[in-house]
């Protein structure tokens, strides 16, 4: 560099090697969080079995697979592209347990406020896996609400019936839903599952981890908006 | 391009990995196992001015003498990347949700003179 500028790599030549490894090593940490919306690194409270993530993301890729057929497009299901340079998110949140009653059970989502605050969802698919007592059809309704910060009011709920006649792996739409969240900042997305009769924790296999339900979304980096005058 | 090696003071790319077991992130950050923070250093003689990395064809021979013989015509030239590629992450974030991301441009793949 031309005398008397700074240039910011010659500076590092002139750090001694252990203080050149620690500056380069902050300097990663806070590129990688400022990319990630983060102040800080997480702390990780439960992490998710490893069982319950390869379930999870087999199912994803096997829905992805199914769509991609149904729709006619080539097997892989490849996902929409964006625009070069866009980053994308794909999210996955394990359901948090919440009150349950003999003939209903609530799940919790939790997305982070940097999430909510710097994306817009593409798409999210909550995966359900159903365990019928016997052969027969069982209506079940499922209740989206999104209960403010303190848990008093709820906006946004919506209302699906579903007959569920064997077991296994059950998907719903809930784009709508996780968007109109993140739209309005919140962070928490409460699932009611409530069965006719008292048939036990409502068809739910909630005993074993690979079975845990979980919601997939895809989200992309909200791009300033532009405006162009002419 | 080319990379640094022991003494080289021309522009090149400088191989760094950050382990993130060793900063203690192997708990948030599910995969990789690393990130390659790699980053242009060195000098940009004016006559190296404009070429990505340090091409030998005899074209840029003749470019660089005519460089190097009106040498006040040239301007400043610095080190720079000139091709990267993103850092796809699979990590947990606060709510121990699993998120996976790609950052795009954040590995330096090449360096050459502006």
């Amino acid at each position: 560099a031309p005398k008397g500028v700074w240039c910011p790599t010659c500076g590092l030549a002139a750090l001694a090697p252990t203080t050149r490894r620690d500056v380069l090593i902050a300097l990663a940490k806070q590129s990688i969080l400022s990319k990630l919306h983060l102040e800080d690194r997480p702390n990780i409270t439960h992490p998710t079995s490893r069982g319950a993530l390869l379930t999870a993301l087999r199912r994803i890729r096997a829905q992805r697979t199914d769509t991609a057929l149904s729709s006619g497009m080539p097997r892989g299901g490849r996902v929409p592209r964006l625009r070069p340079g866009t980053q994308e998110y794909q999210i996955l949140s394990f359901a948090e347990s919440g009150s349950s009653a003999s003939r209903s059970v609530r799940l919790h989502f939790h997305f982070t406020r940097e999430l909510a605050g710097s994306t817009e969802i593409l798409q999210a698919t909550l995966y359900l896996f159903w365990a019928v007592p016997g052969p027969g059809t069982y209506p079940v309704t499922i209740r989206l609400s999104q209960p403010d910060p303190r848990g008093l009011n709820v906006t946004g709920a919506s209302e699906t019936r579903l007959e569920v006649q064997r077991d296994g792996w059950a998907t719903l739409d809930v784009g709508r839903a996780v968007q109109s969240l993140f739209s309005r900042g919140g962070q928490k997305l409460t699932v009611e599952l409530e069965v006719a009769e008292d048939w036990g924790s409502p068809l739910l296999s909630v005993h074993s981890e690979a079975h845990w339900p979980f919601v997939a979304a895809q989200a992309r980096a909200r791009t300033p908006t532009r405006v162009q005058r002419r | 391009s080319i990379d640094c090696s022991g003494d080289s003071r021309m522009c090149c790319r400088k191989e760094f990995f950050v382990d993130f077991k060793e900063i203690g992130w192997e708990d948030w950050i599910i995969q990789p196992e690393g990130y390659h923070m790699n980053y242009c250093a060195g000098l940009c003689p004016l006559h190296m001015a404009g070429i990505p990395g340090l091409a030998a064809s005899f074209h840029t021979a003749v470019l660089n003498l005519i460089k190097a013989n009106n040498a006040d015509a040239a301007v400043d030239s610095c080190c720079v990347p000139t091709r990267r590629r993103p850092l796809s992450l699979l990590y947990y974030d606060r709510d121990s949700n699993i998120v996976k991301t790609d950052i795009p441009d954040m590995i330096v793949d090449a360096c050459g003179c502006t």
